[in-house]
């Protein structure tokens, strides 16, 4: 554990917390991208099923169930508790172009074929892109709300943590993962152009919406 | 062989 790590760890868990809190106190999903919310919701189940198979201490498992938990948490609030503020004709980013080509390049591409090993890179893969249709969302509309964009800014906070934190474990572990960094890059320049906005707009008081 | 990723990442 280096300090690149538990930041991106907090920052990935503030990034839910805000989500959560947000729907909660307005009652209200709307600007939220459902579909995205479930694919976090596999994420978290497919890349944590090693819950049940090793311990590996007691934050890996409390952080891993607070994950799971607030995901699928997230998508009952929007499919069940508030779902008549559901902007569902917004939220139109077609997810199995996501999840299919995802799906056959964690069976060609990864550490070990194994069923929990696949399942693991899936996860990894999946994470890497399940932001598509939240960004789709706000190119749509235009806007988004500023909490909404403080959630996203922490979601993506968090991967570029954990490129720090293996850069880290490169020369002071000589841990290297290839399907977890070339993943993470992938996904943290997804939101190069979402920090851009951010900066320049949201820290400056400013609503986040895009030109016409 | 040992593992070249470990599970211990969140």
């Amino acid at each position: 554990m280096n300090v690149f790590r538990l930041t991106g760890d907090l920052s990935h868990l503030a990034a839910i917390i805000i989500l959560l809190l947000k729907i909660w106190k307005s009652r209200s999903c709307a600007g939220i991208s459902g579909k995205s919310q479930i694919l976090f919701a596999v994420v978290f189940t497919t890349r944590y099923l090693d819950l049940l198979t090793s311990f590996i201490s007691l934050y890996n498992t409390s952080m891993k169930l607070i994950y799971i938990g607030c995901a699928y948490a997230t998508v009952y609030l929007i499919y069940m508790k508030f779902r008549a503020t559901y902007d569902g004709n917004h939220d139109s980013f077609r997810v199995e172009f996501l999840v299919v080509p995802v799906g056959g390049l964690a069976v060609l591409i990864n550490h070990n074929f194994s069923l929990m090993e696949i399942l693991w890179t899936f996860s990894i893969y999946l994470e890497s892109v399940a932001i598509l249709p939240q960004l789709f969302m706000i190119s749509k509309t235009g806007e988004a709300e500023t909490i909404t964009t403080h959630y996203l800014f922490c979601l993506g906070l968090y991967r570029a943590l954990y490129l720090l934190n293996w850069i880290w474990r490169y020369y002071f572990e000589g841990f290297l993962d290839m399907i977890a960094i070339l993943a993470g890059l992938v996904q943290t320049i997804l939101y190069c152009d979402f920090f851009y906005l951010y900066v320049t707009k949201v820290l400056k008081g400013k609503k986040l919406s895009l030109p016409a | 062989g040992s593992p070249v990723h470990s599970k211990d990442e969140l």
